[in-house]
């Protein structure tokens, strides 16, 4: 299922 | 964290240090565009406001704090230093801020993931990212003698986007499926404009020749 992308890149 | 990454986050380091090196030891900014390190500085205050907010890991707070210090205080000392602004060539650094801000504002309001403020921010920085090196590119196209530093620093630049790319595939087969459609456009977009700058630069590494863009 696909979710919001986590904001973990710089 | 995958190699990819953690190799593009160095090659991102590398390329600040690199400018930096050449700032600060040199005394001179000839041949970098001030409005490239503006929009960077303008990139990284409006993708970590959440820097305070959202713990991700130590690492991830401590490279935001190095990517907003350094792209300020290279912005300080090309308007600032009193040597070194001295060594910026206004006259060929024209290329006008609004002409990116703008687009990528507008692009931002209405093309996003969620329209909240925070969200719509950092949607724009990572818009304005992908063309902020443009001036850049415009000024090394100027500039007939492309001094070595200025060379690596662009080489790295690029450098740090391909790889991300290369992240990005590798998470797409290694992570629970995210929507990131936003993210790969901007940094597919960002890339491709090194393309040429990456050819001229092979080009001279091969014949060892001194880099030189064509007008």
């Amino acid at each position: 299922k696909k979710q919001p992308q986590p904001h973990d890149e710089l | 964290m995958n190699i990819f990454r953690l190799a593009g986050d160095m090659t991102h380091l590398f390329s600040v240090l690199v400018l930096l090196l050449k700032i600060h030891t040199i005394k001179s900014c000839a041949g970098i565009s001030l409005k490239t390190q503006e929009l960077y500085a303008l990139v990284f205050t409006t993708r970590y406001l959440d820097i305070f907010t959202d713990f991700i890991s130590l690492y991830n707070t401590v490279m935001k704090l190095i990517f907003l210090g350094s792209s300020f205080s290279i912005v300080w000392y090309i308007r600032r230093h009193k040597i070194v602004r001295r060594s910026y060539d206004k006259d060929q650094d024209t290329f006008r801020h609004y002409f990116l801000v703008i687009p990528c504002l507008v692009l931002a309001v209405f093309i996003n993931h969620k329209f909240t403020f925070k969200e719509v921010m950092w949607t724009f920085s990572l818009y304005l990212e992908a063309v902020a090196i443009l001036p850049q590119l415009v000024l090394l196209q100027r500039t007939r003698n492309i001094d070595n530093l200025t060379g690596q620093y662009v080489f790295l630049l690029g450098a740090y986007r391909a790889l991300y790319i290369l992240n990005w595939i590798y998470r797409h087969f290694t992570e629970p499926h995210y929507v990131h459609w936003i993210t790969w456009i901007a940094g597919v977009v960002q890339t491709l404009l090194y393309a040429d700058f990456f050819y001229y630069y092979f080009q001279s590494w091969k014949n060892n020749e001194k880099l030189q863009l064509p007008a």
